[in-house]
């Protein structure tokens, strides 16, 4: 239990219902 | 068998030059053998370790920066598996496939089953509605030879990243298991992590005990690093998961690993040298009989029924990969904070060892569609170090800390049973199971 440095501690979701068919098919990319 | 030695080989890809125009065949193949080469002592190092499969990175035999052009001259044609092949010993049977050749001997050779990712080419004609202008499909592609040297597994790429120009998209999804005496496996590519089809759908529909990863991962701060992502992956997925990342520290390349549902077995990360790097441990077959597999989590149910915490404090946005967050500051050594976007609440409660003047924390939320490079839709909470003490800075990439944290709880009203619980410690490194649990009702908190 050594006390931690944190970076970052992140719970990460993802809610597949909302994404697009193909998720590499946005119509944005990056500039 | 109960257990079994896996492998994983970070290699420091030997990449083609830059060229506008095609080199010839011969050319190609003697790049692909150089990095051939390299992967060849590794397969050998790891089955005299007593490794039964290794898997290679993602872009690990031609490299990267191609046109849809220049890629042709480095691709065969991969038949499918269904043929039942060995080209070892039948290198002509289905045309130009020195690549398939000599990993399928190397397999064989060696009797370890070899991973590995090369392009596939189909020819179409003017009948497929789809066919490209020039006449033939181009798959970024995933494949596997048993240790007998059989081709036993074929994946094309499903979700491209938006750099993969060169490549098509598959028309339609292809699930590439194989079964093995140590468990069932099933292959998906980089991208695809983020993906339900196929990534979720292998382990909840086929039921896969691991998963091989071949990726080119770019180590994006504070929440996409590969360490910390890909073993999230396989600890809220609950299959073994061996992820083989391409070394290269000027596109923030490095981090594989081989990660078990309770436990990360082991794991690589350097920035500091270009070398490439052997990775072995020992897995359960079948995880999913374990006794220490993990309970199932209720990411919100925590969450839910917990009141808010109330702070007279200002919010602010901050971004985080293009994606806007709304934060709270941790003005004290220990505190309570909740912060909302939409539909996702976060909770924190923490205590710091001391709270130092020279860093700055903050609580982040995010509960929205991202839209950069791919779209995909993310609920997020995050405590992280902002990357100067300006609040402005909160959500940029920052590499080490000093202020440590003794106890913290986290959680949020997730509306995804879909959640990864990861820590990232200074230098990058990787909290592990010693350091944290996740609860039942879906807090991450620190063990005490």
């Amino acid at each position: 239990d050594v006390p931690l440095p944190i970076l970052a501690m992140t719970l990460y979701g993802r809610v597949f219902e909302k994404d697009p068919p193909r998720l590499g098919q946005g119509d944005h990319t990056l500039q | 068998l109960d257990t079994f030695v896996a492998a994983v080989y970070e290699h420091a890809v030997i990449l083609p030059n830059t060229t506008k125009t095609p080199v010839s065949q011969e050319d190609a193949l003697m790049l692909m053998n150089k990095n051939l080469d390299v992967l060849e002592k590794a397969i050998k190092l790891a089955a005299e370790k007593g490794a039964q499969i290794i898997v290679t990175p993602e872009d690990g035999i031609y490299g990267w920066h191609f046109t849809r052009e220049t890629i042709y001259p480095y691709l065969e044609d991969i038949p499918d598996p269904q043929v039942n092949w060995i080209p070892c010993t039948e290198p002509d049977r289905f045309g130009y496939s020195p690549v398939q050749k000599r990993l399928s001997c190397l397999a064989r050779e060696n009797s370890i089953y070899v991973v590995a990712n090369i392009g596939d080419k189909k020819e179409c004609d003017v009948n497929d509605f789809n066919c490209p202008s020039d006449g033939r499909y181009q798959y970024n592609t995933a494949v596997v030879f048993d240790s007998k040297g059989k081709l036993v597994a074929r994946y094309h790429k499903y979700n491209l990243f938006a750099s993969e120009v060169q490549f098509n998209f598959p028309k339609d999804s292809t699930y590439a298991t194989f079964d093995t005496p140590f468990g069932k496996f099933g292959i998906f590519t980089c991208f695809d992590i983020f993906s339900y089809d196929p990534a979720v759908i292998l382990v909840d529909k086929f039921q896969v005990d691991s998963i091989v990863f071949p990726t080119a991962w770019m180590n994006t701060l504070p929440l996409l690093s590969a360490v910390p992502f890909h073993s999230s992956w396989a600890k809220a997925m609950k299959v073994n998961l061996l992820s083989a990342n391409t070394h290269n520290t000027r596109m923030q390349m490095t981090g594989s690993g081989i990660y078990a549902p309770e436990a990360v077995k082991v794991y690589y990360y350097d920035m500091e040298t270009e070398s490439g790097q052997l990775l072995l441990s020992e897995l359960k077959s079948r995880p999913r009989t374990s006794s220490n597999y993990p309970a199932a989590v209720d990411w919100s149910a925590y969450a839910k029924n917990v009141k808010s915490f109330t702070s007279d404090q200002a919010n602010f946005p901050g971004n985080i990969y293009f994606d806007e967050f709304i934060f709270t500051e941790l003005s004290k050594d220990t505190g309570n904070y909740t912060v909302c976007q939409k539909d996702l609440c976060c909770h924190l409660s923490y205590k710091m060892s001391e709270k130092r003047s020279d860093e700055v924390y903050a609580l982040g939320v995010f509960d929205g569609l991202h839209t950069v490079q791919g779209e995909y839709y993310q609920q997020i909470c995050t405590l992280l170090k902002c990357q100067t003490a300006d609040l402005k800075t909160c959500g940029e990439p920052i590499g080490s800390a000093f202020t440590k944290f003794e106890e913290f709880s986290l959680s949020g009203t997730f509306h995804t049973s879909y959640v990864f619980p990861q820590i990232v410690l200074s230098g990058t490194q990787l909290a592990t199971e010693q350091h944290f649990e996740v609860l039942s009702d879906g807090r991450l908190q620190s063990r005490s």
